[in-house]
């Protein structure tokens, strides 16, 4: 996190707040909540309080504005900057202007108005930009669904105004760090000659022509599927991608979920009702059979006859020798299956059912 | 074919109202000192990159690019 140089910070924990005018793009009611929604945010994670008024000089004063509305930023029209928010301080101090320009949302499409506010809040409140791109504070608009603090941006507040008085201290979400060795994966999948590790809110993508991996929210490729996904692998075949959390699995091609997603696993690919969620999934493109691990068995469905195969499940420890009884991730490269559980990593030979290297669970992104 | 250029004139522009917006970038000319290979938008693109985890390179490079056209917060990354 980053605070606004100066340390400039509210003397009192009691703030007020005023909503000057309303966006026509939604009703006012709906404004109302984003805004006392954004305040939440910051107030479950600092001892600070804020009230609303209906009339008179608040200390954060909230608008809808267009152009030149004389401050020193003029906004931009549609796109560009969405708002701004002033430091801490008397008058202007701890504003927040929207861009009327904008189309103003309560949804996933651009922009969502709960997002921007409590991005622009951590600004009233003190904070600067965020370096970190899981952290509200980040500069950059990114919408994932779900519209929390991170770690990041608790510690920063707390770093300002001191921890919350609540006796449950709220915990965020932490951003994955690629070279992390104590990284863990929930699923990795290739996609189009590249492979895409999954973990969280977040997916982290390598390729032989960029070397540098990139971390970015799931979201970004595909806005509508949950995040904490938990198996998933690529259906070569068909140019497809499944995802699997729980008992559903989406199917996607490119950046487009399929039409009639997400389906149930049990009717989809005919697991009994006991399996209630997938750890891993990979399928082999030469043969077109697909191996899901549950628990300490694994299945093998046939992408052909769209068909599980008879005899099935197995257990794992049996017919994949050295890598344990449990998968979080699987992927296929070149003939060999790379298995992620906890923090190793196992590239096996299907051909000989030999293990014939234990890894680093991160080898993968040229840390 | 014939190369198109590395940086077309839109978006020099980019960046140059990037780095002005969100780095400080001072366009008085009389503030900028003239020093070679150390122009003041090489060292904010360089400041930029490294914010964004680019790889930092000073030169205003596609991923660069993409990350300046994407919608934000209109605050500056650092202090006016």
């Amino acid at each position: 996190f980053v605070l606004t140089p100066g340390q400039p910070q509210w003397e009192n924990t009691s703030l007020t707040y005023r909503i000057e005018n309303y966006t026509p793009d939604l009703p006012r009611a709906v404004v109302d909540r984003a805004m006392e929604k954004a305040f939440q945010l910051w107030s479950n994670a600092s001892p600070l309080r804020f009230t609303k008024l209906s009339e008179g000089q608040a200390d954060i004063m909230i608008s809808f504005v267009w152009g030149d509305h004389r401050d020193n930023s003029p906004f931009d029209g549609p796109g560009g900057n969405l708002a701004h928010a002033f430091q801490p301080g008397p008058n202007l101090g701890g504003d927040v202007h929207f861009d009327e320009d904008e189309r103003w949302t309560n949804d996933f499409r651009d922009y969502n108005l709960y997002r921007v506010a409590a991005h622009e809040l951590g600004h009233s409140l003190g904070l600067g930009h965020s370096t970190d791109i899981g952290a509200l504070m980040y500069p950059n608009y990114i919408f994932s669904g779900d519209v929390q603090l991170s770690q990041d941006d608790i510690n920063g507040i707390q770093a300002i105004y001191g921890s919350s008085p609540n006796s449950e201290q709220p915990v965020g979400p932490q951003t994955p760090q690629p070279c992390d060795s104590k990284l863990t994966f929930d699923a990795i999948t290739t996609i189009r000659g590249e492979i895409m590790f999954l973990k969280d809110r977040f997916y982290m993508r390598v390729n032989s022509y960029y070397p540098e991996v990139e971390l970015n929210f799931i979201s970004v490729f595909w806005p509508h599927l949950p995040n904490g996904l938990q198996a998933a692998y690529e259906a070569a075949s068909r140019d497809e991608i499944r995802f699997f959390k729980g008992n559903k699995y989406w199917a996607v091609q490119g950046q487009n979920v399929l039409r009639g997603y997400p389906k149930d696993i049990s009717t989809s690919f005919g697991f009994p009702q006991t399996v209630k969620n997938i750890d891993a999934a990979v399928s082999e493109e030469e043969t077109g059979k697909t191996y899901f691990f549950v628990a300490d068995k694994y299945w093998r469905y046939d992408e052909y006859k769209r068909s599980m195969d008879v005899g099935y499940p197995k257990m794992i420890a049996y017919d994949f020798p050295g890598i344990g009884n449990k998968v979080d991730a699987v992927f296929m490269k070149d003939g060999f299956f790379y298995f992620f559980h906890g923090t190793r990593q196992y590239k096996f030979d299907p051909k000989t059912k030999r293990v014939l290297a234990i890894l680093k669970v991160n080898s993968w992104f040229n840390c | 074919f014939p190369t198109p250029p590395e940086t077309p004139e839109q978006d020099v522009e980019t960046v140059q109202k990037y780095l002005e917006n969100y780095y400080n970038l001072k366009t008085d000319g009389d503030q900028i000192a003239k020093q070679k290979n150390k122009s003041p938008v090489v060292e904010k693109l360089k400041q930029m990159q490294e914010f964004f985890g680019l790889k930092v390179t000073g030169k205003p490079d596609a991923d660069t690019l993409k990350v300046m056209k994407q919608p934000r917060c209109g605050v500056p990354d650092v202090a006016r």
